[in-house]
């Protein structure tokens, strides 16, 4: 679930 | 990365270039609120400060400094400019934007998706930036009439959480386990703050007249 992990967005 | 954010970053980016024009072309700041400025450098300076940890996307990371830069640009010169610090509305930009920060902040440490320093500052941008915008509305429900640049400024402000809702929506049916209620729930509150500015900048547009807000 790395991708849950950090923010993605601005 | 899907159309609507991308509209969405795009939207916030010509915002932000409408407010340094407007105080580049006019050296004046009036009508334009220092607190909800200062409340958007919080909310870059806490949610950004993966910038060094997390890289993303050069994209990611160009545009966190351009926010970080502009928002920061924007508070000095409407603190420091010696012409421009003229202009400012300090009589009417009185909104005790320090209850938002301290409210934000007791939020973000009860609800947040991983209680570490990291996404509780995240948590505390993302609410802090649903309500960032309160004084400057503030400021132009008393200051009356409202000059163009600053009611596109506005506008543009408002339309880009627009964006990001429709993206939120697009990648909670195209993605598996997407699940950013968070900032879901403040976009929404976000975007509905600016519902009754939108009604009478519609009408302005509509009727060709000056923007008017009742006070």
């Amino acid at each position: 679930h790395y991708m849950d992990d950090y923010h993605d967005e601005l | 990365m899907n159309i609507f954010r991308f509209l969405g970053d795009m939207t916030h980016l010509i915002s932000i270039l409408i407010l340094l024009l407007k105080i580049y072309a006019t050296k004046s700041c009036s009508g334009i609120s220092l607190k909800t400025q200062e409340l958007y450098a919080l909310v870059f300076l806490a949610r950004y400060l993966d910038l060094f940890t997390d890289f993303i996307s050069v994209y990611n990371s160009v545009m966190k400094v351009v926010f970080i830069a502009s928002s920061l640009a924007i508070v000095w010169c409407m603190r420091r400019h010696r012409v421009v610090r003229r202009s400012y509305d300090k009589e009417l930009d009185t909104f005790r934007h320090y209850f938002l920060v301290a409210a934000c902040l007791a939020l973000a440490l009860l609800v947040q998706e991983k209680f570490t320093f990291l996404e509780v500052l995240w948590a505390f941008s993302i609410y802090l930036e649903a309500v960032a915008i309160l004084p400057q509305l503030v400021l132009l429900q008393r200051s009356g009439n409202v000059d163009n640049l600053t009611g596109q400024y506005v506008f543009f402000l408002g339309a880009y959480r627009a964006f990001y809702i429709l993206n939120w929506i697009y990648r909670y049916f195209t993605e598996t386990h997407f699940s950013r209620w968070i900032s879901c729930v403040s976009g929404l509150v976000q975007t509905a703050l600016y519902a009754d500015f939108f009604y009478y900048y519609f009408i302005s547009w509509k009727n060709n007249s000056k923007l008017q807000l009742p006070a």
